[in-house]
């Protein structure tokens, strides 16, 4: 599940990430 | 004791919805209100103040490498073209503001205790099932009968207008002003918001969890909130909680229509491409 929902996955982990990839 | 704890937890989750969330109900109610310091909302009311108004559109800034593709991708155009392009931009531009309120959602989500201590795919799982449940919610409070605020409340754009779009752009939007205009009757208020986006989230019967038992028991604690929260906030409101409930059925249908909605354009519109966060969420959803 991880793996297909890799920036959902992303943005749990760090809230920094960009939305705008 | 125990409803002191409930307190906490409300006043935590309000907190965090302050926080992450930047137009809160109260401050939309005041600019459809008209009871604002701030000026009035730009109002879209047809294709040319389509056009004028997208200067008002204060939306996430695209980095120039990923703009330059996107105009070849997805058709971004400018001024002066034709209906079919205009409409197809904005809902480039509503995508993109959907993506940022994901990741409002995400944080939210976090900042629910006991979440993050929950399994990685189950948390995943539950902002994939809900995220969209959640953002029909907080659309209502920025809708009225006559149409809804968008661009953290710069602009006014009619429901006349929106069903004057081409289909199904035009079929997208409708289902949510006559879910709007009736979950706003329950008259509930940011605080109240807090607690049931939260209750949303912890949703124990998404396809696919791996391990019900903690997001059942984390919900249930909401849940005593949520109750205790609306019998203090509206004591003369009868049943306020039950009626409550009952909208999550009704959310339900309205992601699964929009996901609907959704792999339409995908098929019928050549120049839309979806952006790279709401095709995970909507992969596989319903």
């Amino acid at each position: 599940l991880k793996e297909k929902h890799k920036i959902l996955h992303r943005l749990l982990q760090n809230s920094t990430t960009p939305v705008d990839l | 004791p125990e409803s002191a704890d409930l307190r906490a937890l409300a006043k935590h989750l309000y907190e965090s919805y302050l926080k992450y969330f930047p137009l809160t109900k109260a401050k939309a109610r005041a600019i459809l209100s008209g009871k604002t310091s701030d000026s009035s909302p730009f109002v879209i009311h047809d294709m040319r103040s389509l056009s004028e108004g997208e200067q008002f559109i204060n939306c996430r800034q695209i980095p120039p490498s990923l703009a330059n593709q996107q105009q070849s991708d997805c058709g971004l155009l400018h001024p002066g073209d034709s209906a079919e392009e205009v409409e197809v931009r904005f809902f480039q531009r509503c995508q993109s503001r959907s993506a940022e309120a994901v990741r409002e959602v995400t944080e939210f989500a976090k900042s629910i205790p006991g979440f993050m201590e929950l399994d990685l795919n189950d948390q995943v799982t539950l902002l994939k099932y809900g995220v969209i449940e959640v953002l029909i919610i907080m659309m209502a409070p920025l809708m009225n009968k006559d149409g809804t605020l968008i661009a953290y409340g710069q602009i006014f754009m009619t429901r006349e207008f929106l069903k004057s779009l081409r289909k199904p752009f035009c079929q997208m939007m409708e289902p949510k002003f006559e879910f709007s205009v009736k979950f706003n009757m329950l008259e509930m208020d940011d605080s109240d918001m807090a607690l049931f986006l939260a209750v949303i989230i912890l949703s124990g019967d998404r396809p696919g969890l791996l391990n019900v038992k903690p997001i059942e028991d984390l919900q249930e604690t909401v849940l005593h909130s949520l109750e205790l929260q609306l019998k203090m906030n509206h004591p003369d409101s009868l049943q306020l909680f039950a009626k409550v409930l009952q909208k999550m059925t009704d959310l339900r249908q309205l992601v699964s229509d929009h996901v609907h909605f959704i792999q339409l354009l995908k098929k019928t519109e050549v120049d839309i491409c979806l952006h790279p966060l709401l095709q995970e969420i909507i992969r596989d959803l319903y």
